[in-house]
Parts: C-alpha cells; sequence; structure tokens
C-alpha cells in the first residue's frame, strides 16, 4: 500500500 | 471519485448555508464563533501548501474558497454584525481542543517537519473543532433548522470521505491513516448530532403528512 504523499484532499 | 466529489460539494454547501444565514438574519445568534475561528486555523494550517505544491485548479480555488469564507465569517461575526453578537454561552474551553491535537499531531504524523506537523494538527482539530457549536447549541437548547442543516452538511463531508478512503484504498492501493483516524473520529463526533438530526427531520415529515 502506497502512503500518502502529497495531501491531494481538502 | 463520486463519494470525494460528493463530499467536497456537502463541505462547499455547508459554508453556503452559514453564510447564506448571516446574510439573510443579519444576526450570528446561534452559531459559535469559537467554532468559527477553529475553522480559520484549521484551514490556514491546512492549506499552507498552496504555495509550495500545486495539486489542480480546483484543489487550489477550493482551498482558497474555504481559506477566505472563514476569515469572512468570522469578520462577519465579531465586526458586522457584533452588535447582536451574545458570547456569554459559548464558553466551551478550547484550549483543550487546541492542546489536545497539537499533542496528537506530534505523536502522529508523516515526517517530522513543519508543515507536515501544522497538516496533522488541522486534521486533529478539524476533527473537534464542532464542539464549541454543538455544545452552544445544546445550551441553547433550540437553534434555528438552518443551523442544523448547516451542522449536518459539515458532518456529512467528513462522513462521505470515509467511502472516498475505501475506495482510493481499493482503486489506488492508496492510504492516509491520519486522515482516516482523524475523519474517523470526526464523524464519531458527530453521529449523535447525525441521529438528531435524522429524528428531527423524520418527525417534522410526520408532522406534514395529510
Amino acid at each position: 500500500v502506497k502512503e500518502a504523499d502529497g495531501h491531494d484532499e481538502l | 471519485n463520486l463519494f470525494r466529489i460528493a463530499g467536497d460539494i456537502s463541505h462547499l454547501v455547508s459554508i453556503l448555508i452559514l453564510l447564506q444565514t448571516i446574510e439573510k438574519g443579519k444576526t450570528t445568534s446561534g452559531i459559535s464563533l469559537k467554532t468559527q475561528i477553529l475553522y480559520v486555523v484549521v484551514f490556514v494550517t491546512r492549506y499552507l501548501d498552496l504555495l509550495t505544491t500545486y495539486v489542480s485548479l480546483y484543489n487550489s480555488l477550493m482551498k482558497i474558497f474555504f481559506i477566505a469564507s472563514s476569515v469572512y465569517v468570522v469578520w462577519l461575526m465579531t465586526s458586522k454584525y457584533n452588535k447582536k453578537f451574545k458570547e456569554d454561552q459559548d464558553v466551551f474551553p478550547v484550549k483543550y481542543l487546541v492542546g489536545g491535537s497539537f499533542v496528537m499531531s506530534l505523536l502522529f504524523h508523516y515526517k517530522f517537519t513543519f508543515s507536515e506537523i501544522l497538516w496533522s494538527f488541522s486534521l486533529w482539530l478539524e476533527a473537534v473543532c464542532i464542539l464549541p457549536q454543538l455544545f452552544l447549541l445544546q445550551k441553547t437548547g433550540e437553534a434555528k433548522a438552518i443551523t442544523t442543516h448547516y451542522i449536518f452538511a459539515l458532518g456529512l463531508y467528513r462522513a462521505l470521505y470515509i467511502p472516498n478512503w475505501f475506495y482510493r484504498y481499493y482503486s489506488e492501493n492508496r492510504l492516509d491513516l491520519l486522515s482516516v483516524s482523524a475523519g474517523l473520529l470526526q464523524t464519531t463526533i458527530y453521529s449523535d448530532f447525525f441521529y438528531v438530526y435524522y429524528q428531527k427531520v423524520l418527525k417534522n415529515w410526520g408532522f406534514n403528512l395529510p
């Protein structure tokens, strides 16, 4: 599983 | 994906309801200034990446809208409609929310950098920052229906993010454990309110039946 890198959500 | 869009729209709608309520009634009574100030803190600390990372035009516009609208609401409450503003009931001890969120951000973050800590802080703070508003609602006893619509839309937004995270886990193999944990906490805090709201709406429908 990729960990979130960069936050593209609001 | 659909859940994400629905969540974002629900968030947008909640703020439009709030602005509409204030402008129409020319009053901010029943709305917690503390919660609104916390939202400014949430959006400013989370969207610092506006200056460093570009995701999409949609993303940037939404971020700017959320920062600007939260500042605008606080300005409306403190300056424009200040005279009608009663703060004696809005007494939730906010320092615990801010302190607790800060501790959580120090414990849980992806990288030990200024912006990542603030990002994590904003997630935890957002999860709890409706509490002064719910507290005020409970204290005043009755709320204008429109205020409850606002809180409902606001709660719905994070609740809709949960299936969005499931979807992303399966379709993109992506998991943002921090967002999910804070999002679950946030939805839990709203759940009691959701139940009351649901009951109320059902009742009102019942009354309207011929």
